[in-house]
């Protein structure tokens, strides 16, 4: 049995495979690996399974390749809402946040709410409010928004648009 | 949404979910991965996972501490528990699937669509990153 593992996900798949050509698949792939080796080196040189996570997932929210922090899709307003959360198997402690826009790394923010720990879960303004003080990074929607993300939510919107016109409602 | 899960060398758990939610969202709808026991939890007396998908089926199936609880307390191993869950999720009408770490170390993957990243490494020298 290994000493230490890790494991990760980049998501289910926003890109079907069979639009997946060879210059996308390396891209992919190679993001994952500069991911995986992160985490695998904290284990590697003894660091907690906590950092190994947090290494992988701040990675990958920078990755505009992925949906988390820069490159995340868009709310039907053009917006941006993340969600996170961290949680510790020795302790059970565990910290949460919901529909954040300006947090850099929103895993860092669900990891301040676990060490304040007087809460579990925190969401919008609040999650906000509770964010300023920390030290942790802000950044602007330009950050975070990209070109393929704003021309998917224009599809998706003018998709379900023409729904609601339809014999499809909202309710 | 991006996931990990890991075991360090002192046997700890972790396991951590960041997303974007999905595609034109309304109504500040939340999906799994924020919620503790839905789309990510750790334990170290069974696993860690973390999920991604269709997160309203996730939440209904309650699918991370399941896959916990189904280790724990049924002795199955990471991928008959994630297998199973996964199955659940299917059969609620959702897609998607998992990444889990044993209290001893072991990974598995459990998803029940195509276009799914992932990795793994252990002191094994196991190392693969692949998209499914």
């Amino acid at each position: 049995l290994p000493q230490w593992s890790i494991a990760i996900h980049g998501g289910a798949g926003t890109l079907q495979r069979e639009a997946m050509t060879p210059e996308r698949e390396a891209a992919y792939s190679a993001s994952l690996q500069t991911a995986l080796d992160a985490g695998a080196e904290v284990l590697r040189t003894g660091g907690t399974s906590e950092d190994a996570v947090l290494a992988v997932i701040t990675l990958l929210e920078d990755d505009p390749l992925f949906n988390a922090g820069r490159g995340a899709v868009l709310t039907w307003d053009g917006g941006i809402s993340h969600d996170a959360a961290l949680m510790l198997g020795q302790n059970r402690r565990a910290g949460a946040i919901a529909g954040v826009s300006t947090i850099r790394h929103p895993i860092l923010l669900a990891q301040a709410v676990m060490q304040y720990g007087r809460h579990v879960f925190l969401s919008g303004e609040g999650a906000e409010e509770f964010a300023s003080d920390t030290p942790l990074e802000r950044a602007e929607s330009a950050w975070f928004v990209t070109p393929s993300r704003q021309k998917a939510l224009a599809r998706y919107r003018a998709h379900e648009i023409s729904l609601a016109d339809g014999e499809h409602r909202f309710g | 949404t991006v996931g990990a899960v890991a075991r360090d060398i002192h046997g700890n758990l972790a396991a951590g979910t960041s997303t974007g939610g999905m595609t034109g969202k309304r109504w500040d709808r939340i999906g799994d991965s924020p919620i503790i026991g839905a789309g990510t939890y750790a334990d170290n007396n069974s696993c860690a996972v973390s999920a991604t998908g269709s997160g309203e089926y996730f939440i209904r199936a309650v699918v991370a501490k399941s896959i916990c609880d189904l280790m724990e307390l049924a002795g199955m191993g990471p991928l008959e528990a994630g297998d199973n869950l996964m199955a659940e999720v299917a059969e609620l009408g959702g897609s998607g699937g998992v990444i889990v770490v044993s209290k001893r170390g072991e990974t598995a993957f459990s998803f029940n669509t195509s276009g799914m990243y992932r990795g793994r490494a252990d002191s094994t020298g196991l190392n693969e990153v692949a998209i499914f």
